[in-house]
């Protein structure tokens, strides 16, 4: 089962101004 | 000595470069809680607990937003950076209520995050035992920092230190966290002995907090587990992720 994508890694990925 | 004005390393400026602007924190997060209120319906309203919650991911979304931006942190690689964050979280969002208490110096009130101010002895007879023992734990701290007249590029040091820990194990680069605490800590050091030259133990009574800070944080997400167990705590959020990324 695909792990849940981590809200966090998401967030620090995102870009700079988002 | 003598009003001579107060003396920055730079190293203590770049940090404070750093700081986010907390009216626009406070702002944000104010807005984000009446809007998520307001779109649940009458028998979906968060209770104070779970406000207290929304609340506290709101504050955890800013603090990852600050890391992220940060200096030192920035040039770490994204696995880093979550090791780093999975580890300290609950300090940082303990550290961020200790010193917004410290600065509000208003016996009996807590300031919280959106800048509203909540009666002391009103959360305590709502609370239960194991929240009114963490509470005054955390109300203990604050006087000791307050007596210790902490100030904001203290805090700001203490941020970092506590960020940059070396107690995170398989971190790819280690070496830059050590180069970060070494000269952290030359620099608080540095700025303390400038600016407070008559508090000769200042510096390791700052660093001695940090270990409280710990426990403190331990704590309050030994609480949270708890509460999250019994199904008092909204889910899919930041906040839960947080905390079961250390169980995991």
């Amino acid at each position: 089962e695909p792990e849940e994508p981590s809200l966090l890694k998401k967030l620090l990925l995102a870009p700079a101004n988002s | 000595a003598g009003g001579s004005p107060p003396t920055f390393p730079h190293l203590v400026v770049e940090l404070l470069k750093c700081e986010p602007d907390e009216p626009q924190v406070q702002a944000k997060i104010l807005t984000y809680l009446q809007q998520e209120q307001a779109s649940r319906g009458k028998h979906e309203k968060l209770n104070t607990f779970g406000l207290m919650c929304k609340m506290a991911d709101q504050t955890l979304f800013s603090i990852v937003e600050w890391a992220r931006s940060s200096i030192f942190f920035r040039e770490l690689k994204v696995d880093d950076q979550m090791k780093l964050l999975q580890n300290c979280w609950s300090e940082l969002l303990t550290l961020d209520h200790v010193f917004r208490q410290v600065m509000h110096a208003k016996e009996g009130s807590i300031l919280l995050v959106t800048g509203q101010q909540v009666d002391y002895a009103l959360i305590a007879s709502q609370a239960g035992a194991t929240l009114n023992n963490l509470l005054s734990h955390a109300q203990e701290l604050v006087s000791k920092l307050r007596s210790l007249q902490l100030d904001q590029r203290e805090f700001v040091c203490l941020k970092f230190l506590v960020l940059f820990s070396l107690d995170v194990k398989n971190l790819e680069n280690f070496h830059l966290v050590e180069s970060v605490q070494e000269q952290i800590n030359a620099a608080l050091l540095d700025y303390v002995m400038c600016n407070y030259p008559q508090q000769t133990d200042k510096f390791g009574q700052l660093l001695l907090r940090l270990p409280e800070i710990r426990a403190i944080s331990l704590q309050a997400e030994e609480y949270l587990y708890y509460k999250h167990l019994n199904g008092d705590v909204p889910c899919n959020n930041l906040l839960i992720e947080m905390l079961h990324a250390k169980r995991a």
